[in-house]
């Protein structure tokens, strides 16, 4: 594998991202890019990862590999690159290790560094295609704010979306508490709309937990999209230039 | 209060 990002802070970003949610990981190495899939250790939440190969100038891969990579560990690393660097990964056939070299723009600064890989025997889940009865699209850190404030006072927010809007509630110990988003189109910044795509009124409710951490992803992408349907998991997606980080996250049931 | 089930209920393993 050779494959060269113009940005090392993509990574650093993605990495931030999932570094909470999973420790040990597969990236999957293939002719579509760099993959990842993990559930944590409750086994309530997924994250899947793609970084597609158009991303990457040049994307070299002789064959698939899979390059088992204890998270910690490369946040170290990654931290000694600035973002603005230019990152090229490199792993042999059958690699022990995975090397990152760190550029800068003036190409005056090069920094090597390795990190040891390890076999990871990972459970891959297949997640079926679906036709979600409501997608709501919204400013990332206003989910982020939501999910931090209702946070607070509650484990857990009910989620609703119907014609009227989208609300987030919860209860707890001390009170309880509610937002609701209508949906509005600002022209001059379309990054801070909220859009509302409803088929069929949805209710769900999720533990706050995994959303605050979920929204450790808002720095990839300033607006993030929420796909529910009743009785499946949840997906939060962060979109990016040439990729996405997607979360699932498996409602709470019964009351 | 409600149960947290795992995502195991509506994924399969692949």
């Amino acid at each position: 594998l050779e494959a060269r990002l113009e940005q090392a802070g993509v990574l650093k970003k993605v990495v931030d991202a999932i570094k909470d949610l999973v420790q040990d990981c597969n990236f999957d190495c293939n002719d579509s890019g760099i993959a990842l899939q993990a559930m944590d250790n409750s086994h309530v939440a997924l994250v899947s990862m793609l970084l597609k190969s158009e991303g990457f100038s040049p994307y070299r891969l002789d064959r698939n590999v899979a390059l088992g990579v204890n998270l910690t560990s490369l946040t170290k690393v990654l931290r000694c690159a600035q973002n603005e660097d230019i990152l090229t990964l490199k792993a042999e056939d059958a690699p022990d290790t995975l090397s990152l070299v760190f550029e800068n723009a003036e190409n005056d600064r090069i920094s090597e560094y390795e990190i040891k890989l390890m076999d990871i025997d990972q459970e891959h889940l297949g997640i079926p295609e679906t036709e979600y009865a409501a997608a709501i699209s919204m400013p990332s850190a206003e989910f982020q704010r939501i999910c931090r404030d209702l946070n607070q006072l509650s484990e857990s927010v009910a989620i609703e979306a119907s014609k009227e809007g989208v609300k987030f509630s919860c209860s707890g110990d001390i009170g309880s508490g509610s937002v609701t988003l209508r949906q509005h189109n600002n022209v001059d910044r379309p990054e801070l709309s909220t859009k509302i795509e409803l088929t069929e009124p949805v209710a769900l409710t999720f533990s706050l937990k995994y959303l605050v951490n979920f929204c450790k992803a808002s720095a990839l992408s300033s607006v993030v999209t929420l796909s529910l349907s009743n009785e499946v998991p949840l997906l939060v997606e962060y979109a990016m230039g040439s990729g996405f980080v997607r979360f699932y996250l498996a409602p709470k049931i019964g009351e | 209060p409600a149960d947290q089930g795992s995502l195991h209920r509506y994924f399969g393993q692949r």
